[in-house]
């Protein structure tokens, strides 16, 4: 469903070249859980916002669901959670979670319901109503994972979703991903920095190594 | 050196009225390292935003090293790392670091120099003339706690400055800061969601429970 070959990222030239990864071979197939990790700055975010035709690789080619990653945008393949939250500050919580439903001109007359129900999922019921400034960092957070599952799409991106979150939100979030996950059977990429919670949620971990990125093993989990 | 006395934060009113902060009691002396942890949106941030003067209280009284908090603010009498990293994007990685020592229009001769050091202890001497917008995630907020330490201030409020870091990173951000700590005998107020990072970190931690946030507990540490 995914397919990186040989794929390299640079930016910059010259004296300020930075090699953000480095001839990356990588398959995900559907319905797999792949977990990334790696230290700061060794290029996940890089590699998530290639699949999401966000910036295009210097070298190598990507496919996504056999299209090129700006076909899989333009048909909004996949949902997208970014590492810092992007809300729209003049829009509710609920109508932010609501939008990529909005977008879609979903025919689902339950959009509301929807929204309401992704909201629950993430603790988050009683601020429909609020603004994004009104909320905590690890809330503003929370919708923006209830808005990336709001249209239940089959492919999901998410970058350290949970890291401004606390321990026991953190892994009631876990459960509920992973119960989405088994019960839907969505494909998902999962950047974090826990390397427990990518044991407990993955398939599979691509462990990559310290700038210029480069995958140096990935694990094989058994989920028994 | 901070002192909170009945403290309250309440948010809006009638129906939208959110009690942040409920009662709260808390001194945190001289050269102490205080960690707060609870869950998210219990007010951590919340806390330290009075602190800093970015908020004003509902009720009750705060000292900082006996002024208020506008008073402390006003003589800079310490650093700050947000939550999200706070870096002017038209500057440069250096320049960003070296602003608190031009802003205090510092006699020191060497303010390229402590910011360099400070940048170097973080792990990104190699991006002092890159932009913000050229770093990752984990790289912008190291750039935001190498600014809030270059000027050496007496105290220091940290929100999850190592949130966004891996575990190798943080742990020898941890390690970094804790010499630091112990060398300089600083007063650190440190967020963090991570229950072992504050445990191998502070003297004391200060335990808040859900929303209304209220401190459930205080924990001392024996530090041999
Ligand atoms: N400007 C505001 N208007 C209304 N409510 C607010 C405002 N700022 C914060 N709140 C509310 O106050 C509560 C505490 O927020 P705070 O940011 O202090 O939480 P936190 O403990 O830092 O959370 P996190 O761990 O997610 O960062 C939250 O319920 C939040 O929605
Ligand atoms: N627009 C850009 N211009 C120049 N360099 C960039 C740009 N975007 C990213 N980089 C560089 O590419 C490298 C990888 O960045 P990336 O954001 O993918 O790291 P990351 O693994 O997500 O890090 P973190 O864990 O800190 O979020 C970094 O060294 C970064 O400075
Ligand atoms: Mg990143
Ligand atoms: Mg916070």
């Amino acid at each position: 469903i995914i397919e990186f070959d040989q794929v390299w990222k640079i930016f910059g030239a010259g004296e300020s070249e930075t090699i953000a990864l480095q001839n990356v071979d990588l398959t995900v197939e559907t319905g797999e859980f792949v977990s990334i990790i790696g230290p700061s700055g060794c290029g996940k975010s890089t590699l998530l916002r290639l699949i999401a035709d966000l910036l295009p690789p210097s070298k190598g080619d990507i496919r996504v669901n056999g299209k090129t990653p700006r076909q899989a945008r333009l048909d909004r393949d996949y949902g997208m959670v970014f590492q810092a939250p992007t809300l729209y500050e003049w829009r509710t919580v609920l109508k932010n979670v609501e939008l990529p439903l909005e977008v879609m001109r979903s025919a689902r007359e339950d959009k509301r319901g929807r929204a309401v129900k992704m909201l629950d999922l993430v603790g988050l019921s009683d601020f429909q109503n609020h603004y994004p400034r009104q909320l905590s960092g690890g809330m503003q957070q929370r919708v923006s994972i209830a808005r990336a599952l709001v249209f239940e799409p089959t492919l999901i991106l998410m970058d350290e979703p949970f890291g401004a979150l606390d321990e026991f939100t953190r892994e009631r979030l876990n459960l509920e991903l992973l119960d989405i996950w088994a019960e839907t059977h969505k494909t998902v990429i999962f950047v974090t920095h826990s390397i427990s919670e990518a044991v407990f949620l993955s398939s599979r971990v691509v462990v990559m190594t310290p700038r210029p990125g480069k995958i140096a093993r990935i694990i094989d989990i058994d989920l028994s």
